[in-house]
């Protein structure tokens, strides 16, 4: 069998062409067309679907675009908590990280969950733990900073803290 | 939430998310993207599925896995099983979106938003790069 196929999504939410410039769609087109180029390029050449699903995905947590890797959002702490998972269709094996901070391809620690350890699911330090023995690059939490996701924190937090009529209660 | 799915050239199928999370989640709160069955699934006898949007309804659908035992049990095709769970997760008040592939290289890209970047290339040389709901 020679045939491939990839797919990819950079999220799914309430935008519409007004409230994207035509910049912004470019700048999202481009992305994901770099990863389906990355992806396809590896598949072409008869690597595993795993491989392809892991270098198109890294190319999206690379980048600040997409909440994901670099461009995560954050918790109300103000700390950027990632978490990722793979699946291999041929045996079922699975691997999984959640509420990780420090790994700075998330996608890659689940990968070695799968392929390296005899768990599905590792979280938080445990799995960061994991993944630097695993050889993984591993960053400050501040990496995954970006002024227009801390801005869109804020933006919420003050929302949530707006005074209405029912805090005169009392 | 950024996810893939993939057919190699000898028939495997993978399916992989990661995702951000929830702006200003608390908690320790965790969506459906790390958890296989909810967010991400793979099983080279139906498909491979990677979803994005609402955690909490993903999880409480099983929704990748569902989209598997539909082809599985119900012998849907894979754009049909997604059209379906879409629809399920849409009459439980979620929203988001999904796409997914079988071992065929037929594909699904499907959500009840108004946009979802998406894309996807063939070994035909089909391709295709979308985010609004219209395109």
């Amino acid at each position: 069998q020679e045939k491939y196929a990839i797919v990819i999504h950079g999220g799914a939410g309430g935008r519409s062409k007004t409230t994207m410039s035509i910049e912004q769609q470019n700048n999202y087109k481009a992305k994901l067309e770099e990863a389906l180029a990355a992806g396809e390029k590896l598949l072409k050449n008869g690597a595993s679907s795993a491989e392809a699903v892991v270098e198109a995905i890294k190319i999206m947590e690379d980048s600040p675009l997409f909440n994901a890797g670099k461009g995560a959002v954050f918790t109300s702490d103000g700390k950027n908590e990632l978490d990722a998972s793979i699946m291999n269709g041929e045996n079922l094996n699975a691997g999984a990280v959640a509420g990780v901070r420090t790994i700075k391809n998330p996608i890659t620690a689940a990968r070695e969950v799968m392929e390296n350890s005899e768990h599905v699911m590792l979280s938080g330090k445990g799995a960061s733990e994991f993944a630097r023995q695993q050889g993984l690059e591993t960053v400050k939490n501040k990496y995954f900073f970006t002024r227009k996701r801390y801005e869109s924190l804020k933006a919420l937090q003050k929302k949530q803290r707006k005074r209405t009529s029912a805090d005169n209660t009392g | 939430t950024v996810g893939c799915v993939a057919l190699d050239i000898h028939g495997n199928l993978c399916a992989g998310t990661s995702t951000g999370g929830m702006n200003n989640k608390k908690y320790g709160r965790i969506g459906d993207s790390p958890i296989i069955g909810a967010g991400t699934y793979a099983n080279n006898k139906t498909c491979a599925v990677s979803c994005t949007g609402h955690g909490e309804y993903y999880i409480r659908l099983g929704f990748a896995r569902d989209i598997s035992a539909l082809m599985e049990y119900k012998k849907l095709g894979v754009k049909e099983a997604c059209a379906a769970e879409i629809q399920k997760l849409t009459q439980l008040g979620g929203t988001g979106g999904v796409i997914a592939l079988d071992a065929n290289g037929n594909m699904a890209m499907e959500f009840n938003t108004s946009a979802m970047f998406r894309g996807y290339i063939k070994s035909t040389g089909e391709k295709e790069i979308a985010i609004f709901a219209e395109e």
